[in-house]
């Protein structure tokens, strides 16, 4: 099935 | 020095009922734009936004910028104890260990004060471009609600689809499949009973019902709310608080690998 992605892999880190 | 007066007292306590299951301990921020928080649950998959305005409340003062470390649940279990109607002051010293949660009743009859320990609390901030979503879809809290709900008795993943007919929302489990449709619908009385969508591009995206479901205790704090979708972005489901900013979930989708 599909995997669950991380919301750093989206936004940066600052 | 620390010192927000919030007569909608409500406001902040549906805040904390709203986070504190999803994020443990965070930071508050508080500059003179306002009162925010940001912050991921432990496992990076959803991010929290908070902003109240500075303009919200009735009295505001922050000397300089200040960040609080709290437990999120002890900040809950305190705010709790606040009455529905009471008016609610949080105040700190600069470079102090505590905060205080002051409570007042309307007529003056109970004042009530808090104190609570902060932490350090180590926390990354993210920078969240600003996106120009695909679909954005604008219903009833309570149905976005009961969808969630309805949706995670069947399965553990909603699949999220908006194509010119309409939203709509599918799982499937062990026992079965489940599809719900939402057209469109500005023909009500009221503006809160309103589903409307807003599509550029037809998009599918697939998430994690556990997440959606905790996002919606935030049902109380708005009559509506907006979900963003956009084909490689994290969703983001918005409840606008009153006259005074938002509370944003941000979730990262399944993608098939």
């Amino acid at each position: 099935g599909p995997k669950q992605c991380t919301i750093t892999k989206f936004f940066n880190k600052l | 020095m620390l010192e927000l007066r919030l007569v909608q007292g409500s406001l902040l306590k549906k805040v904390m009922e709203s986070i504190k299951d999803l994020v443990n301990d965070a930071n508050f921020d508080c500059s003179a734009t306002g009162f925010s928080l940001q912050a991921m649950d432990s496992s990076h998959v959803a991010l929290v936004s908070l902003l109240l305005r500075s303009e919200g409340f009735e009295h505001y003062r922050c000397d300089r910028n200040l960040s609080m470390g709290m437990n999120l649940g002890n900040m809950a279990k305190m705010l709790k104890c606040a009455g529905n109607d009471d008016i609610v002051t949080v105040k700190a010293d600069d470079g102090g260990d505590c905060v205080t949660f002051m409570f007042e009743s309307p007529n003056q009859d109970k004042i009530a004060d808090f104190e609570m320990k902060l932490m350090d609390i180590d926390s990354e901030h993210l920078g969240i471009p600003e996106a120009e979503y695909e679909a954005i879809v604008r219903m009833p809290s309570a149905e976005f609600a009961r969808i969630c709900k309805d949706l995670s008795t069947i399965g553990d993943t909603v699949v999220i689809s908006v194509t010119k007919e309409g939203v709509k929302f599918s799982t499937r489990g062990d026992i079965g499949t489940a599809n719900i449709v939402l057209r469109q619908n500005t023909s009500v009385d009221k503006p809160e009973e309103a589903t409307i969508i807003e599509m550029e591009t037809p998009v599918s995206l697939t998430f994690a019902l556990r997440y959606m479901n905790s996002f919606t205790k935030a049902t109380p704090l708005a009559s509506q709310v907006t979900v963003s979708l956009s084909s490689e972005l994290p969703v983001v489901v918005e409840y606008k608080i009153a006259e005074m900013g938002y509370l944003r979930f941000y979730l990262a989708p399944k993608i098939e690998e």
